[in-house]
Parts: C-alpha cells; structure tokens; sequence
C-alpha cells in the first residue's frame, strides 16, 4: 500500500488479498474492508492513515495480552487439539517455561491410543527435567489424568499438564472421551482443570473456526496456543477464533525446540501478520 | 448450501436466454467466497473465477434447471478438471529392485502414519514394503515407525546410533536386496518449505537415492500457505505426487486444488483415519462437491 498518498476504496479492496491470505477468513475480512470503507467515506486517508486503523482494528478484536496466572495449587492445564497441531511439543514447552520460573512440575501422558505417544512425551520430560505420569498403550486416559492429579496434590507439585492425543472435532466418540477426562479432572482436584488450552496449527486454514467452536462445546476452552507460527502462516484464524468465540490467544509456538514458546503479544502479531 | 446461495442471487433472473455478463458475475461472487471459505487460494480463486466468466458468458440458459444450478454445473466440472480430470489419478510404480518411495512434509502433517498405510496397499498390491525411519530429530519418531511396522507386520529400518538420514536410506537399499524387499517407504522429519538447512537434506536425498516417488503430505485443513508449500517443495525437492490427509474431518480441503494448480502433479491418495487401513484413492469429482460445500 502507498503510504503517503490518498487512499481510493479500490486501494481498500487490495487489503482484502492481505487479510485472506492470513487466514483470517471472508467473514472477519469483510467487516474490516466494511470498516475501513465507512472511514475513508468519513474523511481522506493517506496509507499510513489505512494502515494504523486496519492494525487498531485487528487490535481491537484480540483484546489485552492474556497469559497463565498460576493461581492455585496444583494448577492444571489440560491441553486439546487435533491431530498433528503441535500438543505434545507445547506441553513440554509449558513445562520449561513454567520450570524455569521456579515451579515444581508433572506431566500426565494423556495420549494412551497413538504409537510412540507416552515414549515422546517421556523423552520430553527427562529433557525438561519435570516428572511424568503414563500409562499402557490402551488404557484409559482419564484415568492417567487421575493418576497424575493425585500424585500432583500428594508430592505437592505446583502445575500438571496434561497431554492428550489429538482427535478430530467431528468424531463424536473422542469428543465424548474429551469431555470424560475434563470431568475426571474436575472431581480429581477442585477447580480443575484451571485452564483448558486448545493447541491450533498456525498454518490451519478455516477449519480452525470450527475447531475451536466444536471443542468449546465439549470442554470450556480458556486460551488457545497457536503453535508453528515460525511457518509462512500468519495464524489469522486465530483472529477469527478470538472474534467469533472470544477465546483469546495465550501463548505462541515458534519452533519445535524446548523454549520455542512465547507469550501471545497482540501487537507484535499484527505487525507480522501485515508486513 | 451453495446452490441455494446461487439461486437467491439469480432469483430475479428470467428463464429464457443466455446467461449475461451481469448473472454471471453476481452468481460468481458466491463461488467466490465459497472457494476462499474452502481454503482455496486466494490467487488461484482470482484465477478460476475468471476462467469460468469468459467460458460461461454466452451459455444457453438451459430451461430444465435453475441459473444458480447451471452456474454451479460449470464451476464443479471446472473443478473437476483442475483436480486432474473425472478418473482417479494411476497410480504406477517401477520395479527398481528396491522401488524408493520418499514422503515429505510440514510438521504434523501424517507422514509417519501414511507411511504405514502406503505399506499396507502396496502390500495389498503385491509388493513387499519396508519402512525406513529417516526422522532422527522428533523424539521417539523411530519407535512410531517400529510400533507402525509391528502393527501392519512389515520389516523396518531404523536409525543406529549417530547415524544420519541418508546413511539410514543407503543401508536400507543394500538391506533390501538381501531380505527381497522391493518397495521401501522412506519417512522423513516434517520440516518447514523456509528451513534451507532441512530443504538441503531433502536436496541431498534426493539426489544421491534418485527416489522413483517423493510425496508431499498435506493436512486437508491448511490454510492460504498451501500454495507457498507445494511450490517450494516442488521447486526444491520436486514432488511427483500428494497425500492430503485428514479428510475424514470436515475440512473442506480447497489446499488441493492450490496444490495442483500451482505444482501439476496429481493427488493420489487421501487419509481418512488413523489406522494403517485409513487410505483411499483420489477421486476428483467427490473433492470438487466437497470443497463447494
Ligand atoms: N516448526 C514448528 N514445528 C512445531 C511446533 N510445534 C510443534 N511442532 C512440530 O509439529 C510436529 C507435531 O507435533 P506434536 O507435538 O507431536 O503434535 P501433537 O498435536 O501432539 O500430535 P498428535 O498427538 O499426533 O495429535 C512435530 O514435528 C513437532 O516438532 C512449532 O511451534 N513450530
Ligand atoms: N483422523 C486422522 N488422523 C490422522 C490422519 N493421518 C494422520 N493422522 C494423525 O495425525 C497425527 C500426526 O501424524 P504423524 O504421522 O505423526 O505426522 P507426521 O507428518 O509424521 O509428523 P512429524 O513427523 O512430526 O512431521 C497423528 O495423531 C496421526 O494419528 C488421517 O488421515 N486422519
Ligand atoms: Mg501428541
Ligand atoms: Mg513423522
């Protein structure tokens, strides 16, 4: 975009190829460009003008920067998603990075069903030096959840997380086993699990949506990571997820090393997503 | 519902004529953004869009179905043809004592687990598959291979200590000719199209194994960067065919068509599930009815 010259509507329909091109869908895009139009018709803007209120407006939808406050003891996290999205990876992210703030830290190997599961999770832990709770390829993965609660209130741990193997929203079946283990969960330690995360491919494209939207329905949801962010994808469904659903983004993923993880900066986000 | 989206749009057209300029364009808004909603590029959609305007300006409108019926008539036969024409695509392999079949990807993106069900067809197709684990990086990427390869019952290789991708792939090659394997499926580390140090190894894989299929996995869900994907591995690696995986989910997969526009070659098969036997042919024709939803 021309940044100093007076903006045309013509000049607004480009940023249409922008915003779609991240992902963030015809939808959210369609209100934007609408925006965007209603405030050129209101005044003249150079593309700079364009630029600060379509980042303004992005802004707007993400709301304020939201973290994990560890605000109890043990805190859970329960973390979900469909296959591949990057769970496994982040749940030994979450380790470290709560490890290296000085909290006392257990794993549960959710994932009882896929090969190699508990073994990736294993190694996982011994390098974030944390403890693990797992089970046998089969077994019930609420009651490795509960297993790893009671060892979390026993031996006095700070945080559990807990993984899960990945599932597709559109299965009924594991969507129902979702739902048992948060419930597992929550009469295992009161208030569990305290924070419920969904892991979403940054390189998704609409389908993110209804991700979010049909997990939300099975376990309330209460911040999304949007992992692989390091890819050529901007992860604008995240923008559209946080629009339609509310749920805001927590936490980045930007490789597959340990400290690959960072805090969701909406500012910063927005500046990649439009350069 | 597409069609009934279409005929709202046309809903003041009169049943006789042609189809104008006007009918067109305004039923095309409505593909348009059914195609950007299935993940479709956002410059091949540009694209397809204009190439049925100038095909369908002119077109009789035919008496026996509505405008919006017609429009999509043409838009799905379109897709079709993009997706690679009406047949499923042929899928046939040289006897090269061993046949070297090498799957590339993102991250995620079902390469372990299609390696496992390539096994299993071409097992099912008389052929004697092992399964080459090349992903030294992920941790317990081997033990996935091994498990998948006791599951399924075929032989497989896995990485000795130190040992890189393509000494892995070089000893397997010599293993076959002694145990009479005559197709190996090589899973490689998923790896980013920007990582240069990753596309290298791909390169140098490819260069030194001459593998007679490299296949790019793609998730059925992934977004606008397909088209960045496919191209630069294609550009790279070279790429003689797709697996889109996934599609037992509700993603309607418009990265498909992304695909073999931008890279030409066709999708083979498609992932429905995460057992060795989830693997499917290609059928264009069902593709193109999913991604207009
Ligand atoms: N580049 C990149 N790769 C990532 C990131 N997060 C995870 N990965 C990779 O994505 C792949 C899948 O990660 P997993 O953690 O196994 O994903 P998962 O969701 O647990 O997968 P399932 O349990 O099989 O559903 C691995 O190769 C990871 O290294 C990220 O932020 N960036
Ligand atoms: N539902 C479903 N799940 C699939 C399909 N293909 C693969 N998966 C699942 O997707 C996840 C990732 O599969 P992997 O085979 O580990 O993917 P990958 O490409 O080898 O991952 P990396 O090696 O980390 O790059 C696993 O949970 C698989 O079970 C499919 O067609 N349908
Ligand atoms: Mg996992
Ligand atoms: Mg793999």
């Amino acid at each position: 975009i021309p940044l100093s010259r007076k903006i045309s509507r013509d000049d607004i329909e480009k940023l249409e190829e922008v915003l779609i091109s991240a992902d963030v869908g015809v939808e959210t895009t369609m209100e934007i460009i609408k925006d965007l139009k209603s405030k050129l018709s209101k005044s003249e803007l150079t593309g700079s003008d364009v630029l600060v209120l379509l980042e303004s407006h992005l802004m707007g939808i993400l709301g304020e920067e939201s973290g994990i406050e560890v605000n109890d003891k043990p805190f859970v996290i329960l973390i979900a998603g469909v296959n591949g999205s990057g769970k496994t990876t982040t749940v030994a992210k979450l380790a470290h990075y709560f490890k290296s703030r000085g909290k006392k830290i257990v794993l549960a190997a959710g994932d009882t069903f896929r090969a190699a599961a508990q073994d990736q999770l294993e190694i996982w832990a011994k390098r974030a030096g944390v403890d693990i709770v797992n089970s046998h390829s089969g077994a019930d993965p609420a009651s490795v959840i509960y297993d790893a609660s009671q060892k979390a209130m026993v031996k006095n741990f700070d945080i559990m997380i807990a993984d899960t193997a990945g599932r597709l929203h559109t299965k009924k079946n594991l969507m129902e086993e979702l739902r048992k283990v948060h419930r597992v969960a929550g009469k295992a330690i009161e208030g569990s699990p305290h924070e419920v995360i969904l892991v979403v491919d940054a390189t998704t494209g609409q389908n993110g949506l209804a991700q979010a939207e049909i997990f939300g329905q099975a376990i309330p949801l209460t911040g999304i990571i949007l992992a692989k962010l390091d890819s050529t994808a901007k992860g604008g469904i995240a923008v559209a997820i946080r629009r339609k659903l509310g749920i805001p983004i927590k936490f980045i993923g930007v490789g597959e090393k340990i400290d690959d993880l960072a805090p969701f900066v909406p500012k910063d986000y927005v500046k990649a997503m439009l350069e | 519902q597409l069609t009934n989206r279409l005929n709202n749009a046309f809903r003041s057209l009169t049943s006789r004529g042609k189809l104008t300029t006007k009918n067109i364009k305004d039923g095309l808004q409505e593909v348009r953004m059914a195609l950007l909603e299935a993940d479709v590029n956002y410059k091949i959609v540009k694209q397809f869009i204009q190439n049925v305007e100038d095909e369908a300006v002119g077109d009789k409108v035919l008496t026996s179905i509505t405008p919006g019926q017609q429009v999509v008539k043409i838009v799905h036969s379109k897709l079709i043809d993009l997706l690679g024409g009406k047949a499923s695509p042929k899928i046939s392999l040289p006897r090269s004592n061993p046949t070297v079949i090498m799957l590339v990807g993102l991250q995620g993106s079902g390469k372990t687990t299609h390696a496992a069900k390539l096994a299993v067809w071409l097992r099912n197709h008389d052929w004697n598959p092992t399964l080459v684990a090349l992903d030294i990086y992920r941790p317990a990427a081997a033990q996935q291979i091994q498990t998948l390869a006791k599951q399924i019952g075929v032989a497989s290789v896995l990485p000795s200590f130190m040992e890189q991708p393509l000494g892995i792939a070089q000893r397997a090659i010599k293993e076959a000719k002694t145990n009479g394997w005559d197709v190996l499926i090589l899973d490689t580390a998923g790896r980013l199209q920007i990582d240069d140090q990753m596309m290298r190894e791909l390169e140098q894989l490819q260069f030194k194994l001459k593998p007679d299929a490299v296949f790019l996995v793609v998730d059925a869900m992934t977004g606008q960067t397909a088209v960045d994907v496919g191209y630069e591995f294609a550009r790279r690696v070279g790429i003689d065919g797709f697996v889109l995986t996934k599609l037992d989910g509700d993603a309607k997969g418009g990265a498909a068509l992304s695909l073999r526009a931008v890279v030409g070659k066709p999708i083979l098969f498609v992932g429905t599930g995460e057992k060795p036997d989830a693997l499917e042919p290609f059928y264009p024709d069902r593709m193109a009815s999913r991604i207009l939803g």
